[in-house]
Parts: C-alpha cells; structure tokens; sequence
C-alpha cells in the first residue's frame, strides 16, 4: 500500500519533526524537511501524501499536526515481538493481558532459571530456561524484554537481554535499570499510584 | 505519642500548605497558618513541634519543606484495609505484591462473581461472592477497593464499591470510571508505557 522506501523514511521524517517540535516551531516546509533530510522537496510531498491531506497553502505543513499523525501510524503498523523473563506471579498474568497484543506486541516467549518452573506450560508457552535465550531472541525476532523477576536479578536479567540483541525492556521490578544507550526502556512502577490514592484518601478523610 | 487532636489537624496543615504550593508561596508563618485554619498561632507552632525542628527565625516555615515533611508522615502512618474484586491473572498477582504492604496498603480481602472461582484459596484468602461486600467493608475497615475485571464489568463494581462505603479506588481496567467526589480515583495503565517503548523502540531502529 505505502511503498518500502517511504515507509523506511517515516521513521526519519518522524524524528526530524520530533526535534521541531521540541524547538517549538510551529510550521514547517517540504524544502525544510527535505534539506534537514538530503532529500528533494519534490519527494517529502510525495512520500507525506500517502499519509494524508496535511500541506497548508503557502504554509507547508503544521508540525504537531504531521506529528501526531506519523506517530499513529509509526506505532499502529509495527509488530514487536516479546519475551517474558520471569515466569511468577506477575509474568503470568502478563501473558493473558490482550492490551498487550493490540498494541502491536506479541509475547513469543518466556523464561525463568527455577527448575520447578522451567518446562511448565503458561497460556500456551513452554518456559525456557535463561541459556535458551540467545538463540530465541535471533530465532523468534524478539525485540522486547519483559522483566518481571525480583528487583535483585533484574539488572542481570536486562545485560542478559540485552547481550541477547533486544531493543527495548519494559521494566516491572522496582529498581532502576543501567543499560546503554541501544536500548530503550520503559518502567512500570504502580507505587506511584498508591502513593497517590493514600495521599487523597487521606484528604478526603478530614474533608 | 503525636496527640490525637494533632493527627487529626495534621491533614488540615496539609491541605492548607498544599494549597500554598499551589499558589508558589515560598514561606508561611505560624499566624497565617492559624488563620486559614481558624487556631492560634501558638497551637500552630506547638502541632507542628511534633513533627520536627521546621521554624525558621523570621521566616516562619517554608512551605516545600514543612509539606514534604508532613506528606511523607501522612503517607507512612497510615494503613489501608483494601479489597481486591475480580480474583483472574492481574487480581491474584497484585495478592502476592508485598510493595502494597511497604506503602501501609493491606489486603484483607477478595471477591469475584464467578462460581468456578468463588470459594477457592488465593494468596491465604477465601474468594468471596459479590453479595458479601457490603458486609466485609464494614466489619474489615476497608477503604480502598482494587478494580481487577474485565472493562465491561468495571463501572458496576466501581459502583457496588462505593455504595459498599470505600474511599478509594485502584482502577486497572482500561475504561474511564464515573465515580462520585467522595471517592478518589487512580488508574493503572501500562499501554502508555508500551507506547512509549513501541514509539523509542521504532526511532531507535532507523538510528
Ligand atoms: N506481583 C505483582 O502484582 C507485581 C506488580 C508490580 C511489580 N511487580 C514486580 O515484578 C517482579 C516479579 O514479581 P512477582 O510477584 O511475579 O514475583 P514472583 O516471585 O512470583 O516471580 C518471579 C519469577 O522470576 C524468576 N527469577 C528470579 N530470578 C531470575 C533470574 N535471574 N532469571 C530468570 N528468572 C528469574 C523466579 O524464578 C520467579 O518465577 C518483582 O520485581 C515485583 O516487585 C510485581
Ligand atoms: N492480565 C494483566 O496482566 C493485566 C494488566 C493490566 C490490566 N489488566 C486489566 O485488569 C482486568 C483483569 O484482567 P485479568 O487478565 O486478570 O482478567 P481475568 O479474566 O483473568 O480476571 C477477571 C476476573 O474478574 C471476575 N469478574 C468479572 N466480572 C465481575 C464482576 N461483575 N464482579 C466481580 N468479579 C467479576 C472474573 O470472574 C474473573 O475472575 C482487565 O480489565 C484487564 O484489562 C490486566
């Protein structure tokens, strides 16, 4: 439908706007985008054209509003594929959340290093043991690591994943990962909202 | 050993300075504190000499301070009986989840609907049937309801909750809840957190 060339530019398009947007600039032209690019105008109006009606005569295109849309369509056409490591509690629920599979992301395996859960089957996955992993991340093209083990083996389970090949961790231990700058993360930390509700019930508790 | 009367002001002081924080003011004296609060600038100074050495000669208290002071005793003294409702994957994980306990949340029970569930030992507590809630919360103090259903089924046990008496509702269903202004709201969504690992993840991949 959208040719490989220009679907291969959306990501650069993408960043380049990113960093207009964080300079605040409000509009932008072809020629602009295509000189910060190495690309002719000519071809920014025909790749941008396939994403929608966005040009403004004599203004060239609105930043937020090119941004907003190559960003719904950067995020909603990619599939990423997972790996859950740690097969507990929290792992296992992960592995029935749906939200996770309409977002693109296709949990593809899980690990653990306990013997007593290695080789158990957990919503239609067979756990693997942690020296399986490299040889998955490359077979099964696996981008993301789920990090669901205690905050003592998290930072080991990340260099694992990462010496694996992943591009990016979501992180549900409580514990502030170290990784370099190749991969992205993203932490999930429900404390925050505790806090939060604590703090208002507790208002509300005198109110 | 903080006196009741002062524990009770204690969230009056905090509302009054949060709201001062709000507004940007730098410092606060012991006057204008009663004031707000309709108390004497000497019951002032001596509630809060409970809490730690916070006047300032001439200045009177900071504001950021003090509310830092008194968040952090708010938040910690207090402990909240809470319920989970709907014992599936993510409910009986977040039985097993000893950071609520670190941050004074206590689980003291849980329900669900469904027969096949109701009855059976999760995490050392019996599920209990919906038509027992009402009853629970009274006799086991609970004050915050943990939302752990399907999105469909979310805003009707939202509202049994409320009726049922709690003050505070932990939402992880992926849905708005209408809840009335007695009650306070947190919502648990990870897909923000997997958008942001999808959209860092994609930028990354062209780099
Ligand atoms: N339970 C929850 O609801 C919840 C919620 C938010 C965050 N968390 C966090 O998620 C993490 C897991 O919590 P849980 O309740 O599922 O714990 P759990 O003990 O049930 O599961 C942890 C699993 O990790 C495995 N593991 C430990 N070290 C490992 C390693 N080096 N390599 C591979 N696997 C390893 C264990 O064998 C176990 O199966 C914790 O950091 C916790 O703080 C849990
Ligand atoms: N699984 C996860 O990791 C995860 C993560 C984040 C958010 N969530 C959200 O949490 C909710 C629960 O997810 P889940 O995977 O645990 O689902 P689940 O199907 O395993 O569990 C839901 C439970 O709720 C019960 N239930 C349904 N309607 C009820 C009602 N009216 N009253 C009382 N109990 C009722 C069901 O009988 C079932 O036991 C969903 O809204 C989901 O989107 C799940």
């Amino acid at each position: 439908r959208i040719p490989r060339p220009t679907v291969k530019r959306l990501s650069l398009y993408l960043r380049e706007l990113e960093s207009r947007v964080e300079l605040d600039q409000q509009t932008i032209s072809s020629k602009q985008l295509g000189d910060a690019l190495g690309l002719t105008d000519a071809q920014v109006r025909k790749d941008l054209a396939y994403f929608g009606q966005f040009g403004h005569p004599g203004i060239g295109y609105r930043v937020s509003e090119l941004t907003e849309r190559l960003r719904q369509i950067f995020g909603t056409d990619r599939k990423w594929n997972a790996a859950v490591i740690g097969a507990g509690n929290i792992g296992r629920a992960l592995m029935t959340y749906q939200r996770f599979r309409r977002k693109g992301f296709e949990i593809v395996a899980v690990f653990d290093n306990d013997a007593d859960v290695i080789g158990r089957m957990t919503s239609g996955h067979r756990v693997r043991p942690m020296e399986d992993l490299p040889d998955l991340v490359r077979e099964r093209d696996i981008k993301i690591g789920i990090v669901t083990v205690p905050a003592g083996a998290a930072q080991e389970v990340a260099d694992a994943l990462i010496d694996a090949g992943v591009l990016g961790i979501l992180n549900f231990a409580p514990i502030r990962l170290d990784v370099r700058d190749a991969v992205s993360i993203t932490s999930v930390d429900f404390s925050v909202s505790l806090e939060q509700l604590a703090f208002q019930v507790s208002l509300g508790l005198t109110g």
